[in-house]
């Protein structure tokens, strides 16, 4: 099972890197710009269909980039200074609010997707939603026990149904 | 099987991004420092024992960090200008001669150390060297039959018994 390497890796070769340092980055980005964000934990989607654009803005535009934390550099498998980093989000809501977060797809879901797309070794569109919920769970079930993670972050789960509403993705990320 | 997954992670999350990227960078690193590199390739190492070090000096003294090639910055999957960068090393042989090429781990391998470590799922050192060689094998096969990817690497698997030899790393290198 694919997916369940994927949740593996994503936590052990980046959300247990990246979280416990998490609060200090948006704390330095406030410091640096007097701007407050409304949650300091990493929104995480997951989308049923995998289909992680590279710009959030694509699938909905009441969810505008607004800027990057800090950069997070670590010497990681004979790569000198790897850069870790993360996008501020801006949000309106229905009533014209404005909210600020830190929002990514899971990565790994692009893998999967492109797995589905070339046609590699029978993966098909219903394997891949099976994987995407194996993930999901398997990921929710890692993060549950991590202590490094605990409260740092949020899993959304986006329905498949739901995509066609324009500002689904909005409403999820305020919501959480 | 986790490696399977990695692999195809790798490839598709990657070295199929970097890979036909590469030339073009160490062409800009020439023309800004004077400095030619003896391959461009990536060479990427495989420990059998998938402990991948932060930094190849630590493995071998005759490796030593050079510098960074320029930045590649993508939009990946909500995050904006994600930062891909590779490591160039000199390596000195036995006669004293320098080289100079751009290498790194398998990231991945990180994955499948860290998993035998925390106890995972009964997942054993002995399972992590079969992943290591399912992830070898599979990773070869795709790259083989990858257009993007074709003659811009070396996949440098390295033994275990050969690992206390203090210049193994380097004398692989510089074969490759
Ligand atoms: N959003 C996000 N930002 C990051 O900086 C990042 N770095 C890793 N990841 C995701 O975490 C997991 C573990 O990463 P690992 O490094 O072991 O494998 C990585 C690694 O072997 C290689 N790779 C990707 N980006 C780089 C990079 N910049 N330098 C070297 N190797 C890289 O290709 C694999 C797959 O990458 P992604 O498919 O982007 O998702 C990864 C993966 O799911 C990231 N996710």
């Amino acid at each position: 099972d694919v997916a369940h390497g994927l949740a593996w890796s994503i936590y052990l070769g980046y959300l247990k890197l990246v979280l416990p340092e998490l609060e200090g980055q948006v704390k330095k980005h406030c410091n640096e710009t007097r701007e407050v964000l409304n949650s300091a934990r990493l929104h995480i989607l997951l989308p049923l269909s995998a289909a992680a654009t590279a710009r959030l803005e694509e699938v909905d535009r009441n969810v505008q980039y607004h800027k990057n934390l800090p950069d997070l550099q670590l010497d990681r498998a004979g790569v000198r200074g790897r850069v870790y980093k993360h996008s501020i989000y801006k949000i309106t809501d229905q009533n014209q609010k404005d909210y600020y977060c830190v929002a990514e797809y899971a990565t790994p879901l692009l893998t999967l997707y492109q797995m589905s797309q070339d046609g590699i070794a029978g993966f098909s569109a219903w394997d891949r939603r099976q994987q995407v919920l194996l993930f999901y769970n398997t990921l929710t079930h890692i993060l549950e026990s991590s202590l490094e993670c605990r409260n740092r972050y949020r899993l959304i789960l986006l329905e498949d149904d739901q995509a066609a509403e324009p500002h689904y993705l909005s409403q999820e990320l305020i919501k959480n």
